[in-house]
């Protein structure tokens, strides 16, 4: 007679890890959102799509985010906010789904005003991952999003003609001639550029934008 | 920024970013909102995580691919935000930021570095939004 064939000690002592361990993470069955800084209307919007309106996660984080884009939540999402140099918005957005580790994502995307739904456009229309510029615009548009539409608004427009009269100060350049006003900028000689590095211990300490970076003014 | 990160009813978790980027930033800038793993970053299996700051400094650290890869290694979400902000915290000592994790159990935390960092969260327990302070 053949011998019964036993599963391994091994699984056996496995097993009712792995059930433990799935029995917790199903016994959630509860949705969940959580959202940068105190944008209440975005979570509140994501909320509702995910347990009133049983959306997907994906579909939830698109709901929150277009939110806090019509909100202009403290001028640094959506139109209207953050003018570069020359004055003009410009949004960049990104989704991941993930379950399938999809993503979607356009950067410096002009006349555009609904960042994240043309991120999941790129993500459920195209094979790529980010699109930049005005090509995202365009694609976005042919993927029937609104616009061309002008990003800037009375507030950005208003900022950035502050910020010409203090003449352009603060701004992101280094290294070159003319920092300290409006430019033209040109390049420093190379053998006195400014690495912002200060060698201490054994740590590399290199100085960021903290001096420019803040509550209205972040990523 | 918004950063968001949400868990469905099927377990299914996505994450998401929307920015208008850094104020008078150089034509053609972009920082770390639309780039994955940095300012935000999403697995199933393990959890999210969504991120603000300078963009500039956050996008070359994937701060939220490692608080998620740090989370899928066993430390819990407070462990694995302070950690991915500490690292670069130590190379950029006055770097502006902060992220938040969020594991499958739907257990966060967030962790900041030279500002006061505040993320708000809504699950069925709460009545309302509710909004967590986090000093650096």
């Amino acid at each position: 007679m053949a011998p019964k064939k036993r599963p391994p000690l091994l699984l056996l002592l496995l097993l009712p890890l792995s059930l433990l361990s799935i029995t917790v993470d199903a016994a959630l069955g509860q949705a969940v959102v959580v959202s940068t800084w105190a944008f209440r209307e975005a979570t509140r919007a994501a909320w509702r799509a995910v347990d009133g309106g049983g959306s997907s996660a994906v579909d939830a984080v698109v709901a929150g985010c277009s939110a806090c884009e019509e909100l202009r939540c403290d001028g640094t999402v959506g139109p209207g906010g953050s003018p570069d140099e020359n004055g003009e918005t410009t949004l960049d957005a990104l989704i991941m789904d993930g379950t399938t580790m999809e993503v979607g994502a356009v950067a410096g995307m002009r006349y555009v005003k609904d960042g994240i739904k043309a991120a999941k456009l790129v993500m459920d229309y195209t094979k790529h991952t980010l699109l930049v510029g005005e090509k995202a615009s365009l694609f976005a548009i042919s993927m029937g999003l609104p616009g061309p539409t002008n990003l800037s608004s009375p507030e950005s427009i208003e900022k950035w003609n502050n910020w010409k009269e203090n003449n352009c100060q603060p701004n992101f350049r280094k290294n070159v001639i003319n920092g300290n006003s409006c430019g033209p900028y040109h390049p420093e000689f190379e053998n006195s550029c400014d690495h912002g590095e200060e060698r201490g211990s054994n740590i590399l300490r290199v100085k960021s934008n903290s001096d420019v970076i803040g509550r209205h003014n972040h990523d | 920024t918004i950063s968001m990160a949400v868990i469905d009813k099927m377990g299914h978790i996505a994450a998401g970013t929307s920015t208008n980027g850094a104020t008078f930033k150089v034509p053609g800038r972009v920082g770390d909102g639309p780039i994955a793993g940095s300012s935000a970053y999403a697995d199933d299996e393990v959890g999210a995580c969504g991120a603000t700051g300078d963009g500039d400094i956050m996008m070359r650290f994937l701060p939220c691919y490692q608080v998620v890869e740090s989370m899928r290694r066993g430390m819990e979400p407070k462990q694995a935000a302070a950690d991915a902000v500490s690292r670069i915290a130590r190379k950029y000592p006055d770097f502006v930021g902060a992220v938040f994790a969020i594991n499958t159990k739907g257990e966060h935390a967030g962790a900041c570095h030279n500002w006061t960092f505040q993320y708000s969260v809504r699950n069925a327990n709460m009545d309302d939004v509710e909004v967590f302070t986090v000093e650096p």
